[in-house]
Protein backbone atom coordinates (compact mmCIF):
# COMPACT_ATOMS: atom_id res chain seq x y z
CA UNK A 1 0.00 0.00 0.00
CA UNK A 2 1.48 3.35 -1.10
CA UNK A 3 -1.13 5.75 0.44
CA UNK A 4 2.07 7.52 2.09
CA UNK A 5 3.47 8.31 -1.26
CA UNK A 6 0.14 9.84 -2.08
CA UNK A 7 -0.48 11.96 0.83
CA UNK A 8 3.26 13.16 0.75
CA UNK A 9 2.86 14.14 -3.40
CA UNK A 10 -0.36 16.40 -1.95
CA UNK A 11 1.04 18.30 0.89
CA UNK A 12 4.11 18.61 -1.06
CA UNK A 13 2.35 20.37 -4.04
CA UNK A 14 -0.28 22.10 -1.42
CA UNK A 15 2.84 23.78 0.71
CA UNK A 16 4.02 25.20 -2.42
CA UNK A 17 1.09 27.38 -3.02
CA UNK A 18 -0.11 30.21 -0.80
CA UNK A 19 -3.16 30.25 1.60
CA UNK A 20 -5.85 29.35 -1.16
CA UNK A 21 -7.75 32.36 -0.89
CA UNK A 22 -8.30 34.11 -4.13
CA UNK A 23 -9.69 32.08 -6.97
CA UNK A 24 -6.68 30.93 -9.20
CA UNK A 25 -5.36 29.31 -6.09
CA UNK A 26 -9.01 27.58 -5.31
CA UNK A 27 -8.80 25.90 -8.49
CA UNK A 28 -4.74 25.29 -8.59
CA UNK A 29 -5.98 23.48 -4.76
CA UNK A 30 -9.04 21.52 -6.69
CA UNK A 31 -6.51 20.12 -9.34
CA UNK A 32 -3.91 19.21 -6.47
CA UNK A 33 -7.08 16.84 -4.62
CA UNK A 34 -8.27 15.61 -7.98
CA UNK A 35 -4.36 14.31 -8.34
CA UNK A 36 -4.55 13.27 -4.86
CA UNK A 37 -7.99 11.64 -5.40
CA UNK A 38 -6.45 9.45 -8.53
CA UNK A 39 -3.09 8.28 -6.73
CA UNK A 40 -5.62 6.95 -3.85
CA UNK A 41 -7.88 5.26 -6.32
CA UNK A 42 -4.55 3.75 -7.84
CA UNK A 43 -3.60 2.27 -4.67
CA UNK A 44 -7.26 1.06 -3.72
CA UNK A 45 -6.42 -2.74 -4.65
CA UNK A 46 -3.63 -2.77 -1.83
CA UNK A 47 -4.63 -0.44 0.63
CA UNK A 48 -7.99 -1.72 1.32
CA UNK A 49 -8.63 -1.92 5.39
CA UNK A 50 -5.59 0.24 5.43
CA UNK A 51 -6.72 3.23 8.21
CA UNK A 52 -4.25 6.05 6.55
CA UNK A 53 -5.92 5.09 3.31
CA UNK A 54 -9.41 5.21 4.76
CA UNK A 55 -8.85 8.79 6.37
CA UNK A 56 -7.27 9.95 3.14
CA UNK A 57 -9.91 8.78 0.80
CA UNK A 58 -12.70 10.65 3.50
CA UNK A 59 -10.03 13.27 3.87
CA UNK A 60 -10.42 13.85 -0.01
CA UNK A 61 -13.96 14.02 -0.10
CA UNK A 62 -14.41 16.70 2.42
CA UNK A 63 -12.05 18.77 1.41
CA UNK A 64 -13.28 18.62 -2.28
CA UNK A 65 -16.79 18.96 -0.74
CA UNK A 66 -15.54 22.65 1.62
CA UNK A 67 -13.22 24.06 -1.65
CA UNK A 68 -16.93 23.36 -4.21
CA UNK A 69 -14.52 21.40 -6.17
CA UNK A 70 -15.71 19.10 -8.55
CA UNK A 71 -14.85 15.80 -9.06
CA UNK A 72 -14.42 15.74 -13.30
CA UNK A 73 -11.57 18.35 -13.95
CA UNK A 74 -8.12 18.64 -14.68
CA UNK A 75 -5.35 16.92 -12.76
CA UNK A 76 -1.90 18.01 -12.01
CA UNK A 77 0.79 16.59 -14.34
CA UNK A 78 2.46 13.59 -13.44
CA UNK A 79 5.63 14.25 -12.24
CA UNK A 80 8.92 13.29 -14.35
CA UNK A 81 10.31 10.56 -12.11
CA UNK A 82 13.70 7.95 -11.85
CA UNK A 83 12.25 4.54 -13.14
CA UNK A 84 13.14 1.78 -11.15
CA UNK A 85 15.04 -0.68 -12.64
CA UNK A 86 12.89 -2.90 -13.73
CA UNK A 87 11.20 -0.42 -15.53
CA UNK A 88 14.14 0.10 -18.01
CA UNK A 89 12.64 -1.95 -20.76
CA UNK A 90 9.24 -0.14 -20.65
CA UNK A 91 7.80 3.27 -21.33
CA UNK A 92 8.94 5.99 -18.34
CA UNK A 93 5.62 7.32 -17.78
CA UNK A 94 3.47 3.89 -17.94
CA UNK A 95 1.76 3.77 -14.54
CA UNK A 96 3.25 0.92 -12.26
CA UNK A 97 -0.72 -0.22 -12.27
CA UNK A 98 0.08 -1.32 -15.45
CA UNK A 99 2.34 -4.11 -15.03
CA UNK A 100 -0.34 -6.79 -12.89
CA UNK A 101 3.30 -9.14 -12.28
CA UNK A 102 5.10 -6.42 -10.94
CA UNK A 103 2.45 -4.81 -9.00
CA UNK A 104 1.36 -8.52 -7.52
CA UNK A 105 5.07 -9.42 -6.87
CA UNK A 106 5.61 -6.55 -4.70
CA UNK A 107 2.58 -7.42 -2.31
CA UNK A 108 2.00 -11.14 -2.69
CA UNK A 109 3.47 -14.65 -3.65
CA UNK A 110 3.60 -15.32 -7.35
CA UNK A 111 0.30 -15.05 -9.07
CA UNK A 112 -1.81 -18.11 -10.04
CA UNK A 113 -2.53 -18.43 -13.42
CA UNK A 114 -5.79 -20.29 -14.88
CA UNK A 115 -6.44 -21.09 -18.83
CA UNK A 116 -9.38 -21.43 -20.82
CA UNK A 117 -10.07 -22.88 -24.09
CA UNK A 118 -12.77 -23.18 -26.86
CA UNK A 119 -12.26 -25.20 -30.14
CA UNK A 120 -13.71 -27.30 -32.61
CA UNK A 121 -17.05 -28.14 -33.12
CA UNK B 1 -17.42 -27.35 -29.77
CA UNK B 2 -14.92 -28.34 -27.50
CA UNK B 3 -14.38 -26.04 -23.61
CA UNK B 4 -11.65 -26.22 -21.24
CA UNK B 5 -12.65 -24.53 -18.34
CA UNK B 6 -10.57 -22.49 -15.70
CA UNK B 7 -10.56 -25.82 -13.79
CA UNK B 8 -9.81 -27.90 -16.24
CA UNK B 9 -12.90 -29.84 -16.78
CA UNK B 10 -13.58 -30.67 -20.86
CA UNK B 11 -16.98 -30.59 -21.95
CA UNK B 12 -18.27 -30.61 -25.51
CA UNK B 13 -20.96 -28.49 -26.03
CA UNK B 14 -23.92 -27.31 -28.44
CA UNK B 15 -23.95 -23.53 -26.94
CA UNK B 16 -25.71 -22.58 -30.66
CA UNK B 17 -26.00 -18.93 -31.35
CA UNK B 18 -24.05 -16.06 -28.58
CA UNK B 19 -23.00 -17.08 -25.20
CA UNK B 20 -20.47 -15.71 -22.81
CA UNK B 21 -16.94 -17.09 -21.85
CA UNK B 22 -15.58 -14.46 -19.88
CA UNK B 23 -17.30 -11.66 -17.39
CA UNK B 24 -15.52 -9.98 -15.03
CA UNK B 25 -14.75 -6.31 -14.07
CA UNK B 26 -11.93 -6.18 -16.37
CA UNK B 27 -12.93 -8.61 -19.35
CA UNK B 28 -15.69 -9.54 -21.18
CA UNK B 29 -15.47 -12.23 -23.99
CA UNK B 30 -18.72 -13.53 -25.79
CA UNK B 31 -18.93 -16.31 -28.78
CA UNK B 32 -21.35 -16.86 -31.27
CA UNK B 33 -21.19 -20.58 -32.26
CA UNK B 34 -23.55 -21.32 -35.88
CA UNK B 35 -23.74 -25.05 -37.48
CA UNK B 36 -21.42 -26.64 -39.25
CA UNK B 37 -23.73 -28.36 -41.37
CA UNK B 38 -27.37 -26.64 -42.14
CA UNK B 39 -29.50 -28.25 -39.14
CA UNK B 40 -26.77 -29.83 -37.43
CA UNK B 41 -26.38 -29.81 -33.77
CA UNK B 42 -22.76 -29.65 -34.15
CA UNK B 43 -21.54 -26.10 -33.83
CA UNK B 44 -18.40 -24.14 -33.98
CA UNK B 45 -17.50 -20.80 -33.39
CA UNK B 46 -17.94 -18.09 -35.82
CA UNK B 47 -17.56 -14.76 -33.94
CA UNK B 48 -15.58 -13.70 -30.80
CA UNK B 49 -15.96 -10.41 -29.38
CA UNK B 50 -13.66 -9.63 -26.70
CA UNK B 51 -14.01 -6.00 -24.83
CA UNK B 52 -11.26 -4.55 -22.45
CA UNK B 53 -13.22 -2.59 -20.32
CA UNK B 54 -11.57 0.99 -19.10
CA UNK B 55 -8.87 0.75 -16.54
CA UNK B 56 -7.53 3.53 -14.83
CA UNK B 57 -4.54 5.41 -16.21
CA UNK B 58 -3.82 1.96 -18.64
CA UNK B 59 -6.57 1.41 -21.11
CA UNK B 60 -9.48 3.26 -22.70
CA UNK B 61 -12.35 0.61 -23.30
CA UNK B 62 -11.28 -1.40 -26.43
CA UNK B 63 -13.54 -4.05 -28.51
CA UNK B 64 -12.01 -6.77 -30.48
CA UNK B 65 -13.59 -8.57 -32.85
CA UNK B 66 -12.85 -11.63 -35.06
CA UNK B 67 -15.47 -13.63 -37.20
CA UNK B 68 -14.96 -16.48 -39.90
CA UNK B 69 -12.24 -15.03 -42.54
CA UNK B 70 -11.91 -11.94 -40.83
CA UNK B 71 -9.50 -12.16 -37.98
CA UNK B 72 -8.11 -8.64 -37.61
CA UNK B 73 -4.92 -7.69 -36.07
CA UNK B 74 -6.02 -4.60 -34.34
CA UNK B 75 -9.22 -3.48 -31.92
CA UNK B 76 -12.58 -2.27 -33.70
CA UNK B 77 -11.45 1.77 -33.60
CA UNK B 78 -8.14 0.30 -35.93
CA UNK B 79 -6.07 0.61 -32.88
CA UNK B 80 -3.53 -2.02 -31.89
CA UNK B 81 -2.92 -0.68 -28.36
CA UNK B 82 -5.03 0.67 -25.21
CA UNK B 83 -5.16 4.12 -26.49
CA UNK B 84 -4.28 7.55 -24.84
CA UNK B 85 -3.46 7.14 -21.15
CA UNK B 86 -0.34 6.41 -19.98
CA UNK B 87 -0.34 2.67 -19.83
CA UNK B 88 -1.48 2.20 -22.98
CA UNK B 89 0.80 -0.10 -24.12
CA UNK B 90 -0.16 -2.31 -21.16
CA UNK B 91 -2.64 -3.63 -24.17
CA UNK B 92 -1.62 -4.70 -27.14
CA UNK B 93 -2.48 -6.73 -29.99
CA UNK B 94 -0.02 -8.62 -31.95
CA UNK B 95 -0.30 -10.67 -34.58
CA UNK B 96 1.44 -14.19 -35.43
CA UNK B 97 0.20 -14.87 -38.90
CA UNK B 98 -1.81 -12.71 -40.97
CA UNK B 99 -5.42 -13.73 -41.05
CA UNK B 100 -4.68 -16.76 -39.01
CA UNK B 101 -3.05 -16.11 -35.25
CA UNK B 102 -3.47 -13.57 -33.23
CA UNK B 103 -2.37 -13.00 -29.42
CA UNK B 104 -3.80 -9.77 -27.18
CA UNK B 105 -1.27 -9.20 -24.26
CA UNK B 106 -3.35 -7.18 -21.46
CA UNK B 107 -0.50 -6.68 -18.69
CA UNK B 108 -2.23 -4.76 -16.43
CA UNK B 109 -4.37 -7.45 -16.23
CA UNK B 110 -1.73 -10.21 -16.51
CA UNK B 111 -3.85 -11.97 -19.09
CA UNK B 112 -2.69 -13.29 -22.86
CA UNK B 113 -5.83 -14.07 -24.97
CA UNK B 114 -4.88 -16.54 -28.29
CA UNK B 115 -7.12 -15.93 -31.75
CA UNK B 116 -6.94 -18.48 -34.37
CA UNK B 117 -8.81 -18.79 -37.52
CA UNK B 118 -8.37 -22.65 -38.47
CA UNK B 119 -10.02 -23.89 -41.49
CA UNK B 120 -13.48 -21.59 -41.43
CA UNK B 121 -13.64 -21.72 -37.83
CA UNK B 122 -12.38 -20.07 -34.80
CA UNK B 123 -10.62 -20.97 -31.73
CA UNK B 124 -9.94 -18.95 -28.20
CA UNK B 125 -7.60 -19.34 -25.83
CA UNK B 126 -6.55 -17.44 -22.20
CA UNK B 127 -3.99 -17.49 -19.99
CA UNK B 128 -5.42 -15.20 -16.89
CA UNK B 129 -4.56 -14.91 -12.70
CA UNK B 130 -7.12 -16.06 -11.13
CA UNK B 131 -7.54 -12.82 -8.94
CA UNK B 132 -8.64 -11.60 -12.56
CA UNK B 133 -10.83 -14.21 -13.05
CA UNK B 134 -12.88 -13.79 -9.38
CA UNK B 135 -12.86 -10.30 -9.61
CA UNK B 136 -16.55 -9.63 -10.36
CA UNK B 137 -18.48 -6.99 -8.31
CA UNK B 138 -21.64 -9.46 -7.35
CA UNK B 139 -19.83 -12.81 -6.73
CA UNK B 140 -23.77 -13.91 -5.55
CA UNK B 141 -25.43 -12.87 -8.71
CA UNK B 142 -22.48 -13.41 -11.02
CA UNK B 143 -24.02 -14.94 -14.25
CA UNK B 144 -23.12 -17.82 -16.26
CA UNK B 145 -19.93 -17.86 -17.90
CA UNK B 146 -18.59 -20.35 -19.51
CA UNK B 147 -14.68 -20.42 -18.96
CA UNK B 148 -15.68 -20.86 -14.97
CA UNK B 149 -19.08 -22.58 -14.37
CA UNK B 150 -18.85 -24.83 -17.94
CA UNK B 151 -21.75 -25.33 -20.15
CA UNK B 152 -24.89 -26.12 -18.75
CA UNK B 153 -25.94 -29.57 -18.34
CA UNK B 154 -28.81 -29.23 -21.22
CA UNK B 155 -26.11 -28.37 -23.24
CA UNK B 156 -23.41 -30.70 -23.51
CA UNK B 157 -23.31 -33.73 -25.76
CA UNK B 158 -22.34 -37.16 -24.40
CA UNK B 159 -19.43 -38.51 -26.69
CA UNK B 160 -20.88 -42.10 -25.14
CA UNK B 161 -24.06 -41.84 -27.08
CA UNK B 162 -21.95 -40.40 -30.11
CA UNK B 163 -19.23 -43.21 -30.37
CA UNK B 164 -21.60 -46.32 -29.74
CA UNK B 165 -23.40 -45.80 -32.96
CA UNK B 166 -22.30 -46.67 -36.45
CA UNK B 167 -20.27 -43.83 -38.32
CA UNK B 168 -23.74 -43.58 -40.51
CA UNK B 169 -25.97 -43.39 -38.54
CA UNK B 170 -23.90 -40.96 -36.17
CA UNK B 171 -23.65 -38.79 -39.31
CA UNK B 172 -27.48 -39.10 -39.49
CA UNK B 173 -28.17 -38.11 -35.83
CA UNK B 174 -25.99 -35.11 -36.42
CA UNK B 175 -27.16 -34.29 -39.39
CA UNK B 176 -24.12 -33.17 -41.00
CA UNK B 177 -23.29 -33.36 -44.66
CA UNK B 178 -21.87 -36.28 -47.04
CA UNK B 179 -18.61 -35.05 -45.76
CA UNK B 180 -19.44 -36.42 -42.26
CA UNK B 181 -19.53 -40.01 -43.38
CA UNK B 182 -16.37 -40.14 -44.77
CA UNK B 183 -14.74 -40.48 -41.92
CA UNK B 184 -14.72 -44.14 -39.93
CA UNK B 185 -13.42 -44.36 -36.07
CA UNK B 186 -10.60 -46.30 -37.62
CA UNK B 187 -10.17 -43.49 -40.31
CA UNK B 188 -10.84 -40.53 -37.89
CA UNK B 189 -8.48 -42.05 -35.20
CA UNK B 190 -5.57 -42.78 -37.49
CA UNK B 191 -5.55 -38.88 -39.08
CA UNK B 192 -5.94 -37.28 -35.44
CA UNK B 193 -3.19 -39.23 -34.12
CA UNK B 194 -0.72 -37.64 -37.00
CA UNK B 195 -1.21 -34.78 -34.99
CA UNK B 196 -1.71 -35.85 -31.92
CA UNK B 197 -0.04 -38.81 -30.56
CA UNK B 198 -1.17 -38.82 -26.83
CA UNK B 199 -5.19 -40.26 -26.72
CA UNK B 200 -6.15 -36.90 -24.35
CA UNK B 201 -9.01 -35.55 -24.76
CA UNK B 202 -7.71 -33.71 -27.47
CA UNK B 203 -7.21 -36.41 -28.89
CA UNK B 204 -10.77 -37.61 -28.60
CA UNK B 205 -12.16 -34.14 -29.27
CA UNK B 206 -10.24 -34.59 -32.97
CA UNK B 207 -11.64 -37.65 -33.77
CA UNK B 208 -15.15 -36.76 -32.46
CA UNK B 209 -15.15 -33.39 -34.85
CA UNK B 210 -13.53 -35.87 -38.16
CA UNK B 211 -16.51 -38.24 -37.75
CA UNK B 212 -19.16 -35.31 -37.24
CA UNK B 213 -18.30 -33.01 -39.84
CA UNK B 214 -15.56 -34.93 -42.05
CA UNK B 215 -13.62 -31.43 -42.27
CA UNK B 216 -9.93 -31.97 -41.57
CA UNK B 217 -9.18 -29.01 -40.78
CA UNK B 218 -10.60 -29.58 -37.03
CA UNK B 219 -7.50 -32.20 -36.81
CA UNK B 220 -5.22 -28.62 -36.60
CA UNK B 221 -8.04 -27.26 -34.56
CA UNK B 222 -7.35 -29.37 -32.03
CA UNK B 223 -3.61 -29.84 -32.27
CA UNK B 224 -3.73 -25.73 -31.98
CA UNK B 225 -5.91 -25.85 -28.92
CA UNK B 226 -3.28 -28.37 -27.69
CA UNK B 227 -0.59 -25.74 -28.80
CA UNK B 228 -1.77 -22.86 -26.73
CA UNK B 229 -2.39 -25.03 -23.63
CA UNK B 230 0.82 -25.65 -23.41
CA UNK B 231 2.24 -22.27 -23.58
CA UNK B 232 -0.68 -20.46 -21.46
CA UNK B 233 -1.27 -23.50 -18.94
CA UNK B 234 0.35 -22.79 -15.40
CA UNK B 235 0.82 -26.25 -14.42
CA UNK B 236 2.74 -28.50 -17.34
CA UNK B 237 1.44 -31.79 -15.56
CA UNK B 238 -2.10 -30.83 -16.32
CA UNK B 239 -1.60 -30.39 -20.07
CA UNK B 240 -3.00 -33.65 -21.30
CA UNK B 241 -6.36 -34.57 -19.85
CA UNK B 242 -8.21 -37.84 -20.18
CA UNK B 243 -11.21 -37.50 -18.03
CA UNK B 244 -14.21 -36.19 -19.30
CA UNK B 245 -16.29 -33.93 -17.09
CA UNK B 246 -18.92 -35.92 -15.39
CA UNK B 247 -22.09 -35.48 -17.47
CA UNK B 248 -25.59 -33.93 -16.78
CA UNK B 249 -27.33 -36.79 -14.34
CA UNK B 250 -23.90 -36.79 -12.43
CA UNK B 251 -22.96 -40.32 -14.33
CA UNK B 252 -19.18 -40.35 -14.76
CA UNK B 253 -18.61 -39.93 -18.45
CA UNK B 254 -15.72 -42.49 -19.67
CA UNK B 255 -12.66 -42.87 -19.21
CA UNK B 256 -10.21 -42.72 -22.74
Amino acid sequence: CKILKCNSEFWSTTSNSHHHTGAEDSVEFCTALRTYAHCTRRTARYCRGDLAYHSAVHGIDDLMSQHNCSKDGPTSQPRVRTPPPWDSQERSDSPEICHYEKNFHRHSATPNYTHCGLFGD
Amino acid sequence: PHLRTFTDTFQTCKIQGAWPLIDNNYLNVQVTNTPVHPGSTATATSKITIIFKNFQECVDQKVYQAEMDELPAAFVDGSKNGGDKSGANSLKIIEKVSGQHIEIQAKYIGTTIVVRQVGRYLTFAVRMPEEVVNAVEDKENQGLYLCLQGCPQNQQIDFRTFHSQTPETGSRRHGTGSNGSSFTPQMAGAKCKEKLPVEDLYFQSCVFDLLTTGDVNFTLAAYYAFEDVKVLHSNKDKLHLYERTTFGSGTAAPQS
